[in-house]
């Protein structure tokens, strides 16, 4: 299954949230987007990595930058059973994905943004990656060079959209 | 942008890595997927949350289980800059992904499937989630009551895919 690589994806005026220190039982991620969903928050890409149930975990997720002080005061509400250590913000980030086909053993395509990514000294935020597309956060200064490096990485020629669709 | 859903997809047999405590610089994502690719390594999903610069970071991936000996010596040669913490492996956990379009303003979509998992007891070990793909890590025990409770929760009615291209 040969990766194919259709092109890259972007969308800016995002804002990037952190919860950290969550427990890791179940019910947590339902209590956390159950009031962010009450709240009208509107949520673009979430990641969580995986560890022992013993630890504590954090949550990513990217929101309309609009949206900050409700998603805020949201998870302030959160019952004391859900508490967690701190919330932390980045007003200013991009995202950026290579879209695909094929990809499932895409570790040599993952790689390839990645390499063209630290050799243009751009600090890679969060990854979240499926067999058809692969999502970085990057500081939202860095998304011109970003793409720049990307499409010279994947041999590309059209231009990156910022259609979410695609 | 009415969020449709189209179905379940599912994969199993894959163990799960967290590399912990990694620095959060430039070069450090390079690095780890560089030696896991020469080593031939077959990674599917990759995961980073997001923290501030200052702190370290960790990457989550999922790999072919006959893999893993040869991903753990990898990141063993890993040079001494790119120092992690520790390493935390699960041997047996399945992925399931709830495919669909138009899910950008997912929140209520992923919340579904939070509050499904949740209302069966099923602990989620990893999320990641874009647009058109919400996938989470459950335990393999989990599946069977995983994908049961999923196709109730969205009203679906055929049957999940273990296809990858799906
Ligand atoms: C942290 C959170 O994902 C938790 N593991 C849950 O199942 O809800
Ligand atoms: C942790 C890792 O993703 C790092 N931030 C990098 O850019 O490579």
């Amino acid at each position: 299954e040969q990766p194919l690589v259709r092109g890259l994806a972007y969308s800016v005026s995002e804002a990037r949230v952190t919860v950290s220190g969550l427990p890791n039982r179940p019910g947590v991620a339902r209590a956390v987007f159950a009031v962010l969903d009450d709240a009208d928050v509107n949520i673009d890409l979430i990641v969580q990595t995986a560890i022992e149930r013993s630890e504590v975990v954090d949550i990513t997720f990217t929101l309309s930058r609009g949206d900050r002080e409700r998603a805020h005061a949201a998870l302030r509400d959160l019952p004391a059973e859900f508490a967690y250590e701190r919330i932390s913000w980045d007003e200013r980030v991009a995202k950026i994905s290579v879209v695909g086909i094929g990809m499932r053993s895409h570790s040599g395509v993952a790689r390839k943004l990645f390499d063209a990514l630290a050799e243009g000294g751009i600090n890679i935020e969060a990854i979240s990656t499926s067999e058809i597309r692969i999502s970085v956060l990057v500081a939202e200064d860095n998304l011109e060079e970003a793409l720049r490096l990307a499409h010279t990485a994947y041999g590309l020629d059209g231009d990156a959209t910022n259609d979410p669709t695609f």
